[in-house]
């Protein structure tokens, strides 16, 4: 049975068809929705699966477009990271998060770096609220704003790799050591955030490491922290802010 | 705790190939039960709509469980190991690919019998990753609980 779908590969390759094309396309479209539901695991659920699902198909197709068999690597490996990428590229491009929430999340970042350059630490919640002038709800109302969006749009916020892939926070730091190429600059990329990440509030440092390095869920580092998940959300929101702020310091 | 955290990834490592050749199971028995309704004439879809209109629709979950958080847990897309590629062989033998990509062609007992297969095969999957789901939640609950009460430190990571 993989016999034949190496015939159609090969078909297709010698002699591009619409139809062995459309018959690779059924065959590997569940591999988009296994993209589209990981990703959408970090978005509110407003979010349309079937509009992920459809800029998903658009990078199976040119995964299939553009595979060669011949290179020996396995085909679903390539195609999920087209997959990814172009699920990611189409949120990014309709820049489904609220400007309004953009511009805000802009404003907190901008009174960090400021208070950080004074104070030489991370500043506190009350220290940023007063910065912007406003009340410590109206802050953490902003914290829950954003993380309502989705961890995703914050880790959107924070993708890096230049080369090809877009790596969110969360590939970075994830426990597997996956992928071909790119390798090198993932170890260099957990390096540079582990230390950063060492630099912040104790808070921010066990929320952060639990939940990226140690896999805990929101409601795990509540209990430890002795705080609901929701707190744990607003810590975890203003803690990607700060990294944010600080890397592009 | 090194020990705890190694059975852990390995766990991981192996849910998350279980999650994706269960996620592959689920749209292949999902297209194969779209075809099926097609026939019977139900469902909106126009019996000349080819498959690949309909495959957002198709492919897309519904809505998780009320009460989840997004990104309540980090959640990364990883490449498929090797546990992914032997279980998809395996599935590929019970429902062939030429089948699947030819699915109007095959006659309605077929069809059924395709279902079938391939729905005893999610079912497996989706136990499989239940039990792993329950041994990495209570590694992770014995983790967590020992950041809890001071054995360990975010400091011995960083
Ligand atoms: N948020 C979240 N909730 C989860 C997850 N995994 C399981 N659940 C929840 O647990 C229920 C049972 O899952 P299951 O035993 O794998 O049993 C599942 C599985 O065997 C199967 N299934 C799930 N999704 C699909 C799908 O897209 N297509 C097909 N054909 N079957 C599916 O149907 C059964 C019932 O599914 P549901 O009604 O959705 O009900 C699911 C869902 O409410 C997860 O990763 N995230
Ligand atoms: N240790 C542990 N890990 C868990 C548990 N539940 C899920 N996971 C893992 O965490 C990933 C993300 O789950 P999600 O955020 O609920 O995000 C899920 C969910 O939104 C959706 N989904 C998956 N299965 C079902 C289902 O049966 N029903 C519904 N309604 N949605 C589902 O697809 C997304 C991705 O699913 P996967 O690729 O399977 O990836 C899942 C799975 O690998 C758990 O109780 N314990």
């Amino acid at each position: 049975n993989a016999a034949d779908l190496d015939e159609v590969w090969t078909r297709y390759k010698d002699n591009p068809t619409q139809e062995d094309r459309d018959q690779l396309i059924v065959y590997y479209a569940p591999l988009v929705k296994y993209v589209a539901g990981r990703i959408a695991s970090g978005l509110p659920q407003n979010v349309d699966q079937a509009d992920l699902v459809s800029y998903g198909m658009f990078g199976l197709i040119d995964a299939i477009t553009k595979f060669d068999p011949e290179r020996g690597f396995k085909f679903e490996t390539y195609a999920i990271s087209r997959i990814k990428g172009a699920v990611l590229d189409e949120l990014r491009s309709i820049d489904w998060v609220p400007r309004s929430v953009r511009a805000k999340a802009k404003s907190v970042e901008r009174a960090m770096t400021k208070l950080e350059a004074v104070l030489h630490r991370a500043p506190t919640d009350e220290e940023i609220a007063e910065e912007l002038e406003m009340t410590m709800d109206q802050l953490l109302g902003i914290y829950n704003q954003i993380s309502s969006l989705g961890i995703v749009a914050l880790d959107e916020m924070l993708s890096f790799g230049g080369g090809g892939e877009s790596l969110t926070l969360g590939d970075t730091l994830a426990d597997r050591q996956d992928g071909p190429g790119g390798m090198y600059e993932r170890v260099e990329m957990r390096q540079m955030l582990a230390e950063a990440i060492n630099k912040m509030s104790e808070r921010a440092k066990i929320v952060l490491t639990l939940y990226y390095y140690e896999n805990l869920t929101l409601a795990e580092i509540g209990n430890v922290l002795g705080v609901t998940e929701s707190r744990v959300c607003q810590i975890h929101t203003k803690a990607v802010l700060q990294l944010r702020s600080r890397l592009q310091a | 705790l090194e020990q705890l955290r190694r059975i852990r990834v390995e766990c991981s490592q192996v849910e998350s190939d279980i999650s994706l050749v269960r996620r592959v199971s689920q749209g292949r028995l999902d297209i194969v039960g779209h075809e099926s309704t097609r026939r019977s004439g139900a469902g909106g879809s126009d019996a000349d709509t080819p498959v690949l209109f309909d495959l957002p629709e198709i492919l897309s979950d519904g809505p998780a469980p009320s009460g989840s958080t997004p990104g309540a847990r980090a959640v990364s897309v990883g490449a498929p190991g090797e546990v992914a590629a032997e279980l998809v062989k395996s599935l590929d033998t019970m429902a062939s690919p030429s089948a699947l990509s030819n699915i109007e062609t095959l006659s309605d007992g077929d069809l059924r019998e395709l279902f079938e297969r391939i729905r005893s095969f999610e079912v497996e999957m989706s136990s499989i990753r239940r039990q792993l789901h329950e041994r990495i939640d209570a590694i992770q609950s014995e983790i967590g609980r020992r950041y809890r009460d001071g054995e360990a430190s975010v400091d011995s990571i960083l």
